[in-house]
Protein backbone atom coordinates (compact mmCIF):
# COMPACT_ATOMS: atom_id res chain seq x y z
CA UNK A 1 0.00 0.00 0.00
CA UNK A 2 2.95 2.38 0.90
CA UNK A 3 4.49 1.86 -2.28
CA UNK A 4 1.65 1.81 -4.23
CA UNK A 5 1.22 5.49 -2.39
CA UNK A 6 4.94 6.33 -3.32
CA UNK A 7 4.24 5.21 -6.73
CA UNK A 8 0.96 7.82 -7.20
CA UNK A 9 3.11 10.51 -5.12
CA UNK A 10 6.08 9.88 -7.74
CA UNK A 11 3.72 10.66 -11.17
CA UNK A 12 2.65 13.24 -9.29
CA UNK A 13 5.80 15.07 -8.81
CA UNK A 14 7.14 14.20 -12.24
CA UNK A 15 4.57 13.78 -14.59
CA UNK A 16 0.48 15.50 -13.00
CA UNK A 17 1.86 18.55 -11.23
CA UNK A 18 4.39 19.51 -14.14
CA UNK A 19 1.78 19.15 -16.75
CA UNK A 20 -0.85 21.01 -14.46
CA UNK A 21 2.06 23.92 -13.78
CA UNK A 22 2.70 24.11 -17.60
CA UNK A 23 -1.22 24.23 -18.66
CA UNK A 24 -1.56 27.41 -16.02
CA UNK A 25 1.23 28.86 -17.34
CA UNK A 26 0.54 27.92 -21.38
CA UNK A 27 -2.56 29.96 -20.29
CA UNK A 28 -0.87 32.86 -18.35
CA UNK A 29 1.28 33.55 -21.70
CA UNK A 30 -1.78 33.01 -24.47
CA UNK B 1 -86.18 80.22 -41.44
CA UNK B 2 -87.27 82.40 -39.68
CA UNK B 3 -84.57 84.50 -39.30
CA UNK B 4 -83.43 84.51 -42.56
CA UNK B 5 -87.16 85.77 -43.92
CA UNK B 6 -86.95 88.61 -41.16
CA UNK B 7 -83.67 89.72 -42.45
CA UNK B 8 -84.15 89.39 -46.20
CA UNK B 9 -87.95 90.95 -46.31
CA UNK B 10 -86.62 93.85 -44.13
CA UNK B 11 -83.64 94.03 -46.46
CA UNK B 12 -81.47 94.51 -43.61
CA UNK B 13 -78.60 92.94 -42.72
CA UNK B 14 -78.44 90.56 -45.78
CA UNK B 15 -76.87 87.52 -45.65
CA UNK B 16 -74.00 88.06 -48.47
CA UNK B 17 -74.41 84.54 -49.26
CA UNK B 18 -77.71 83.97 -49.91
CA UNK B 19 -80.10 86.16 -52.67
CA UNK B 20 -83.27 87.64 -50.87
CA UNK B 21 -86.53 85.49 -50.95
CA UNK B 22 -89.66 86.11 -53.51
CA UNK B 23 -92.27 87.49 -51.69
CA UNK B 24 -94.57 84.71 -53.34
CA UNK B 25 -92.42 81.59 -51.80
CA UNK B 26 -93.18 82.21 -48.12
CA UNK B 27 -96.43 80.40 -49.03
CA UNK B 28 -94.79 77.18 -50.09
CA UNK B 29 -92.47 77.25 -46.93
CA UNK B 30 -95.51 78.04 -44.56
CA UNK B 31 -96.93 74.80 -46.69
CA UNK B 32 -94.61 72.35 -45.96
CA UNK B 33 -95.42 70.53 -42.39
CA UNK B 34 -93.58 71.93 -39.28
CA UNK B 35 -93.18 68.72 -38.38
CA UNK B 36 -90.34 67.12 -40.66
CA UNK B 37 -87.10 67.36 -39.87
CA UNK B 38 -85.47 71.09 -40.79
CA UNK B 39 -83.53 68.93 -43.45
CA UNK B 40 -86.31 67.18 -45.14
CA UNK B 41 -87.76 70.62 -44.49
CA UNK B 42 -85.03 71.99 -46.87
CA UNK B 43 -85.46 69.10 -49.53
CA UNK B 44 -88.88 70.21 -49.83
CA UNK B 45 -89.10 73.69 -50.26
CA UNK B 46 -86.23 73.26 -52.95
CA UNK B 47 -88.49 70.93 -54.70
CA UNK B 48 -92.04 73.10 -54.14
CA UNK B 49 -89.64 75.89 -55.35
CA UNK B 50 -88.75 74.26 -59.12
CA UNK B 51 -92.35 73.44 -59.07
CA UNK B 52 -93.51 76.57 -58.41
CA UNK B 53 -91.27 78.15 -60.97
CA UNK B 54 -92.81 75.85 -63.72
CA UNK B 55 -96.06 76.56 -62.75
CA UNK B 56 -94.72 80.27 -63.33
CA UNK B 57 -93.24 79.81 -66.42
CA UNK B 58 -95.67 77.41 -68.16
CA UNK B 59 -98.17 80.43 -69.19
CA UNK B 60 -95.56 82.84 -70.12
CA UNK B 61 -94.27 80.20 -72.79
CA UNK B 62 -97.91 78.88 -73.65
CA UNK B 63 -97.65 81.80 -76.60
CA UNK B 64 -94.40 81.31 -77.45
CA UNK B 65 -94.29 79.49 -81.39
CA UNK B 66 -93.74 75.80 -81.60
CA UNK B 67 -93.99 75.38 -78.09
CA UNK B 68 -95.78 71.96 -77.30
CA UNK B 69 -97.33 71.62 -73.37
CA UNK B 70 -97.24 68.12 -73.31
CA UNK B 71 -93.26 67.47 -74.17
CA UNK B 72 -92.67 70.64 -71.84
CA UNK B 73 -94.77 68.84 -68.94
CA UNK B 74 -93.09 65.61 -69.85
CA UNK B 75 -89.48 67.67 -69.55
CA UNK B 76 -90.85 69.11 -66.50
CA UNK B 77 -91.86 66.02 -64.28
CA UNK B 78 -88.88 64.13 -65.42
CA UNK B 79 -86.36 67.19 -64.03
CA UNK B 80 -88.43 67.33 -60.88
CA UNK B 81 -87.83 63.30 -60.08
CA UNK B 82 -84.40 63.86 -60.90
CA UNK B 83 -84.60 67.06 -58.35
CA UNK B 84 -86.55 64.77 -55.50
CA UNK B 85 -83.65 61.80 -56.25
CA UNK B 86 -81.05 64.32 -55.98
CA UNK B 87 -82.47 66.22 -52.98
CA UNK B 88 -82.94 62.49 -51.55
CA UNK B 89 -79.45 62.30 -51.69
CA UNK B 90 -78.64 65.14 -50.21
CA UNK B 91 -80.77 64.48 -47.25
CA UNK B 92 -79.29 61.38 -46.87
CA UNK B 93 -75.36 61.86 -47.52
CA UNK B 94 -75.86 64.58 -44.43
CA UNK B 95 -75.20 67.76 -46.76
CA UNK B 96 -77.95 69.33 -46.37
CA UNK B 97 -77.94 68.38 -42.40
CA UNK B 98 -74.40 70.32 -42.80
CA UNK B 99 -76.05 73.74 -43.77
CA UNK B 100 -78.01 73.39 -40.24
CA UNK B 101 -75.05 72.69 -38.29
CA UNK B 102 -72.91 75.07 -39.75
CA UNK B 103 -75.49 77.45 -39.18
CA UNK B 104 -75.67 76.72 -35.76
CA UNK B 105 -71.89 76.21 -35.35
CA UNK B 106 -71.68 79.99 -36.76
CA UNK B 107 -74.22 81.15 -34.69
CA UNK B 108 -72.06 79.45 -31.52
CA UNK B 109 -69.23 80.53 -32.59
CA UNK B 110 -70.52 84.24 -33.26
CA UNK B 111 -72.08 83.84 -29.80
CA UNK B 112 -69.09 82.36 -27.55
CA UNK B 113 -67.32 85.32 -30.01
CA UNK B 114 -68.99 87.75 -28.03
CA UNK B 115 -68.92 86.18 -24.98
CA UNK B 116 -65.31 85.62 -24.83
CA UNK B 117 -64.86 89.76 -26.16
CA UNK B 118 -67.08 90.43 -22.88
CA UNK B 119 -64.69 88.42 -20.85
CA UNK B 120 -61.34 89.90 -22.28
CA UNK B 121 -63.02 93.40 -21.34
CA UNK B 122 -63.61 92.09 -18.11
CA UNK B 123 -60.21 90.55 -17.63
CA UNK B 124 -58.52 93.85 -18.95
CA UNK B 125 -60.62 95.65 -16.30
CA UNK B 126 -59.64 93.95 -13.67
CA UNK B 127 -55.56 93.23 -14.74
CA UNK B 128 -55.65 97.26 -15.00
CA UNK B 129 -57.19 97.50 -11.63
CA UNK B 130 -54.38 95.24 -10.58
CA UNK B 131 -51.32 96.60 -12.26
CA UNK B 132 -52.62 100.22 -10.35
CA UNK B 133 -52.39 98.29 -7.43
CA UNK B 134 -49.20 96.92 -7.41
CA UNK B 135 -47.92 100.07 -8.40
CA UNK B 136 -48.86 101.54 -5.45
CA UNK B 137 -47.53 99.20 -3.61
CA UNK B 138 -44.17 99.52 -5.40
CA UNK B 139 -44.81 103.39 -4.47
CA UNK B 140 -44.86 102.42 -1.06
CA UNK B 141 -41.64 100.51 -0.82
CA UNK B 142 -39.75 103.67 -2.63
CA UNK B 143 -41.30 105.62 -0.49
CA UNK B 144 -40.21 103.48 2.73
CA UNK B 145 -36.66 102.72 1.43
CA UNK B 146 -33.92 105.58 2.42
CA UNK B 147 -32.63 107.82 -0.26
CA UNK B 148 -29.18 106.62 0.10
CA UNK B 149 -30.10 102.51 0.01
CA UNK B 150 -32.31 102.87 -3.06
CA UNK B 151 -29.99 101.58 -5.67
CA UNK B 152 -29.45 103.87 -8.90
CA UNK B 153 -30.95 103.67 -12.16
CA UNK B 154 -33.07 100.59 -10.83
CA UNK B 155 -36.39 100.44 -10.93
CA UNK B 156 -36.68 97.29 -9.24
CA UNK B 157 -36.22 98.02 -4.92
CA UNK B 158 -33.94 95.49 -2.91
CA UNK B 159 -36.67 93.35 -0.52
CA UNK B 160 -36.15 94.36 3.01
CA UNK B 161 -37.57 93.29 5.89
CA UNK B 162 -40.47 96.15 5.68
CA UNK B 163 -43.40 95.95 7.49
CA UNK B 164 -46.16 96.76 4.85
CA UNK B 165 -49.62 97.06 6.44
CA UNK B 166 -52.18 94.75 4.55
CA UNK B 167 -53.86 97.61 3.64
CA UNK B 168 -51.75 98.77 1.18
CA UNK B 169 -52.10 95.83 -0.90
CA UNK B 170 -55.53 94.74 0.04
CA UNK B 171 -56.73 96.00 -3.14
CA UNK B 172 -54.12 93.45 -5.21
CA UNK B 173 -55.93 90.04 -6.36
CA UNK B 174 -53.26 88.72 -4.80
CA UNK B 175 -54.29 89.33 -1.05
CA UNK B 176 -55.74 86.16 -0.81
CA UNK B 177 -52.35 84.59 -1.59
CA UNK B 178 -50.15 86.92 0.73
CA UNK B 179 -52.69 86.13 3.55
CA UNK B 180 -52.54 82.19 3.75
CA UNK B 181 -48.84 82.05 2.76
CA UNK B 182 -46.76 81.71 6.44
CA UNK B 183 -44.31 84.05 7.73
CA UNK B 184 -41.37 82.65 5.55
CA UNK B 185 -39.06 85.21 7.36
CA UNK B 186 -39.62 84.10 10.65
CA UNK B 187 -39.94 80.37 9.36
CA UNK B 188 -35.94 80.92 8.17
CA UNK B 189 -35.39 83.09 11.65
CA UNK B 190 -36.55 79.72 13.80
CA UNK B 191 -33.97 76.96 11.68
CA UNK B 192 -31.31 79.07 12.28
CA UNK B 193 -30.40 76.86 15.02
CA UNK B 194 -30.65 73.93 12.93
CA UNK B 195 -28.57 75.31 9.95
CA UNK B 196 -26.00 75.81 12.27
CA UNK B 197 -26.37 71.96 13.94
CA UNK B 198 -26.26 71.04 9.83
CA UNK B 199 -23.26 72.79 9.58
CA UNK B 200 -21.55 71.12 12.09
CA UNK B 201 -22.72 67.85 11.07
CA UNK B 202 -21.43 68.47 7.50
CA UNK B 203 -18.84 69.72 8.92
CA UNK B 204 -17.94 66.54 10.45
CA UNK B 205 -19.19 64.40 7.67
CA UNK B 206 -16.12 66.49 5.46
CA UNK B 207 -13.90 65.10 7.51
CA UNK B 208 -14.98 62.05 7.78
CA UNK B 209 -15.10 61.51 4.19
CA UNK B 210 -11.40 63.27 3.95
CA UNK B 211 -10.27 59.96 5.86
CA UNK B 212 -11.95 58.07 4.10
CA UNK B 213 -10.42 58.86 0.63
CA UNK B 214 -6.89 59.14 2.37
CA UNK B 215 -7.56 55.06 3.45
CA UNK B 216 -8.97 54.11 -0.04
CA UNK B 217 -5.91 55.78 -1.48
CA UNK B 218 -3.55 54.47 0.61
CA UNK B 219 -4.82 50.71 0.19
CA UNK B 220 -4.87 50.85 -3.63
CA UNK B 221 -1.30 52.03 -3.37
CA UNK B 222 -0.64 48.91 -1.00
CA UNK B 223 -2.66 46.27 -3.02
CA UNK B 224 -0.81 47.89 -6.13
CA UNK B 225 2.59 47.16 -5.00
CA UNK B 226 1.15 43.52 -3.60
CA UNK B 227 -0.09 42.79 -7.10
CA UNK B 228 3.14 43.87 -8.67
CA UNK B 229 5.45 41.67 -6.56
CA UNK B 230 2.62 38.87 -7.32
CA UNK B 231 3.36 39.58 -10.86
CA UNK B 232 7.36 39.21 -10.95
CA UNK B 233 6.98 36.11 -8.86
CA UNK B 234 4.93 34.07 -11.13
CA UNK B 235 6.74 35.76 -14.27
CA UNK B 236 10.44 34.21 -12.77
CA UNK B 237 8.99 31.24 -13.25
CA UNK B 238 7.15 31.14 -16.40
CA UNK B 239 8.80 28.82 -18.57
CA UNK B 240 9.69 30.14 -22.25
CA UNK B 241 7.36 27.85 -24.08
CA UNK B 242 5.44 25.84 -22.34
CA UNK B 243 3.54 23.87 -25.06
CA UNK B 244 6.71 22.27 -25.92
CA UNK B 245 7.74 21.42 -22.72
CA UNK B 246 4.38 20.35 -21.79
CA UNK B 247 4.11 18.50 -24.88
CA UNK B 248 7.88 16.26 -24.25
CA UNK B 249 6.30 15.58 -20.90
CA UNK B 250 4.84 11.91 -21.39
CA UNK C 1 27.68 -31.65 24.73
CA UNK C 2 24.25 -31.32 23.56
CA UNK C 3 23.13 -30.20 25.91
CA UNK C 4 25.37 -27.17 25.96
CA UNK C 5 25.26 -27.10 22.31
CA UNK C 6 21.42 -26.89 22.64
CA UNK C 7 21.94 -24.11 25.24
CA UNK C 8 24.34 -22.01 22.64
CA UNK C 9 21.97 -22.11 20.13
CA UNK C 10 19.12 -21.06 22.51
CA UNK C 11 21.15 -18.37 22.90
CA UNK C 12 22.02 -17.52 19.24
CA UNK C 13 18.62 -18.10 18.08
CA UNK C 14 17.71 -15.55 21.05
CA UNK C 15 20.38 -13.16 19.97
CA UNK C 16 19.04 -13.13 16.51
CA UNK C 17 15.65 -12.94 18.13
CA UNK C 18 16.74 -9.84 19.76
CA UNK C 19 18.11 -8.22 16.32
CA UNK C 20 15.09 -9.27 14.75
CA UNK C 21 12.99 -7.51 16.59
CA UNK C 22 15.41 -4.27 16.51
CA UNK C 23 15.08 -4.77 13.14
CA UNK C 24 11.56 -4.75 12.77
CA UNK C 25 11.31 -1.48 14.85
CA UNK C 26 13.58 0.62 12.41
CA UNK C 27 11.55 -0.73 9.85
CA UNK C 28 8.42 0.07 11.87
CA UNK C 29 9.90 3.32 12.35
CA UNK C 30 11.30 3.74 8.91
CA UNK C 31 7.76 2.73 7.76
CA UNK C 32 6.05 5.69 9.83
CA UNK C 33 8.34 8.24 8.98
CA UNK C 34 7.83 7.47 5.40
CA UNK C 35 4.52 6.65 5.67
CA UNK C 36 3.92 10.76 7.30
CA UNK C 37 6.47 11.82 4.39
CA UNK C 38 4.07 10.33 1.43
CA UNK C 39 1.36 11.10 2.85
CA UNK C 40 2.53 14.79 3.46
CA UNK C 41 3.64 15.01 -0.40
CA UNK C 42 0.41 13.59 -1.35
CA UNK C 43 -1.54 16.50 0.71
CA UNK C 44 0.79 18.84 -0.79
CA UNK C 45 0.36 17.54 -4.15
CA UNK C 46 -3.45 17.83 -3.85
CA UNK C 47 -3.33 20.94 -2.58
CA UNK C 48 -0.47 22.30 -5.46
CA UNK C 49 -2.83 20.44 -7.74
CA UNK C 50 -5.71 21.95 -6.42
CA UNK C 51 -4.68 25.59 -6.93
CA UNK C 52 -3.38 24.71 -10.66
CA UNK C 53 -6.52 23.67 -11.50
CA UNK C 54 -8.44 26.54 -9.93
CA UNK C 55 -6.19 28.99 -11.72
CA UNK C 56 -6.22 26.56 -14.96
CA UNK C 57 -10.26 26.62 -14.43
CA UNK C 58 -10.09 30.72 -14.23
CA UNK C 59 -8.06 31.09 -17.39
CA UNK C 60 -10.38 28.38 -19.54
CA UNK C 61 -14.01 30.10 -18.16
CA UNK C 62 -12.37 33.58 -19.09
CA UNK C 63 -10.46 32.23 -22.17
CA UNK C 64 -13.19 30.02 -23.61
CA UNK C 65 -10.37 28.02 -24.57
CA UNK C 66 -9.92 24.37 -23.04
CA UNK C 67 -6.25 23.21 -23.35
CA UNK C 68 -6.02 19.08 -23.05
CA UNK C 69 -3.61 16.46 -23.26
CA UNK C 70 -4.84 13.37 -25.42
CA UNK C 71 -3.07 10.56 -26.07
CA UNK C 72 0.06 10.41 -28.62
CA UNK C 73 1.59 13.39 -26.69
CA UNK C 74 -0.84 15.18 -28.45
CA UNK C 75 -2.52 19.01 -26.78
CA UNK C 76 -6.02 19.52 -27.66
CA UNK C 77 -7.04 23.44 -28.05
CA UNK C 78 -10.78 23.61 -27.59
CA UNK C 79 -12.20 27.71 -28.11
CA UNK C 80 -15.57 28.10 -27.64
CA UNK C 81 -17.76 31.14 -27.33
CA UNK C 82 -16.92 31.49 -31.06
CA UNK C 83 -21.26 31.03 -32.83
CA UNK C 84 -23.03 33.66 -30.88
CA UNK C 85 -26.00 31.42 -31.70
CA UNK C 86 -24.23 28.16 -30.10
CA UNK C 87 -21.75 29.58 -27.70
CA UNK C 88 -21.19 26.08 -26.34
CA UNK C 89 -20.49 24.74 -29.62
CA UNK C 90 -16.99 23.36 -29.72
CA UNK C 91 -14.26 24.23 -32.44
CA UNK C 92 -10.70 22.77 -32.04
CA UNK C 93 -7.46 21.20 -33.51
CA UNK C 94 -4.37 18.83 -32.05
CA UNK C 95 -1.05 20.21 -32.16
CA UNK C 96 2.47 18.15 -31.62
CA UNK C 97 5.75 17.62 -31.88
CA UNK C 98 6.76 15.90 -34.98
CA UNK C 99 10.53 14.17 -35.36
CA UNK C 100 12.15 17.30 -35.94
CA UNK C 101 10.44 18.17 -33.08
CA UNK C 102 9.06 21.43 -34.72
CA UNK C 103 4.93 22.28 -33.77
CA UNK C 104 3.00 19.85 -36.03
CA UNK C 105 -1.12 21.51 -35.95
CA UNK C 106 -3.86 18.47 -37.33
CA UNK C 107 -7.24 17.23 -36.40
CA UNK C 108 -8.81 20.93 -37.36
CA UNK C 109 -12.20 20.84 -36.86
CA UNK C 110 -14.19 22.20 -38.71
CA UNK C 111 -11.39 22.87 -41.10
CA UNK C 112 -9.14 26.06 -41.80
CA UNK C 113 -7.04 27.05 -44.76
CA UNK C 114 -5.21 29.02 -43.03
CA UNK C 115 -3.81 26.96 -40.70
CA UNK C 116 -0.91 25.74 -41.85
CA UNK C 117 0.54 29.06 -42.82
CA UNK C 118 -0.07 29.73 -38.87
CA UNK C 119 1.92 27.03 -37.93
CA UNK C 120 4.87 28.48 -39.94
CA UNK C 121 4.30 31.37 -38.11
CA UNK C 122 4.52 30.03 -34.84
CA UNK C 123 7.45 27.81 -35.96
CA UNK C 124 9.29 30.95 -36.57
CA UNK C 125 7.85 33.67 -34.01
CA UNK C 126 6.94 31.16 -31.06
CA UNK C 127 4.78 33.39 -30.41
CA UNK C 128 2.08 30.82 -29.34
CA UNK C 129 -0.74 33.15 -27.87
CA UNK C 130 -0.78 35.50 -31.08
CA UNK C 131 -0.94 31.95 -33.14
CA UNK C 132 -4.47 30.82 -30.81
CA UNK C 133 -5.81 34.52 -31.35
CA UNK C 134 -5.00 34.01 -35.39
CA UNK C 135 -6.90 30.72 -34.49
CA UNK C 136 -9.70 31.95 -32.64
CA UNK C 137 -10.19 34.96 -35.61
CA UNK C 138 -9.96 32.35 -38.10
CA UNK C 139 -12.62 30.08 -36.69
CA UNK C 140 -15.20 33.66 -35.95
CA UNK C 141 -14.67 34.22 -39.49
CA UNK C 142 -15.70 30.80 -40.37
CA UNK C 143 -19.44 31.45 -38.62
CA UNK C 144 -19.80 34.87 -40.01
CA UNK C 145 -19.29 33.64 -43.38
Amino acid sequence: DLQQQERKVDEDTTVTIPSAVYVAQLYRCI
Amino acid sequence: RQSWRRASVKEINRRMSLAPFHPGITELSRSISLKLAESKRLGALLLSSFQFSVEKLEPFLKNTKEFSLECFREKASSLSEELKRFTDRLESDGTLQKCFVEDSEEKTSEFSLETSVAEVKEYMAKFSVERQTWDQLLQQYQKEIPPDEMPRGSSETKITEIKVDPATYLGSSQKEVLNTKPDYQEILRNQNQVFACMELVMDELQGSVKQLQAFMDESTQYLQKVSVQLKKRSMEQLDSSPARKLLKLH
Amino acid sequence: DNLLKMLDEVKNKKQELEGLIANIQDLKEEYCRKKETISTANKANGERLKRLQTSADTYRDHLELEIRKIHGDKLQFIFTGIDPKKPERPYMFSLRLNEARDYEVSDCSPPLECLAEFQEKVRKTNNFSAFLANVRKAFIATVHN
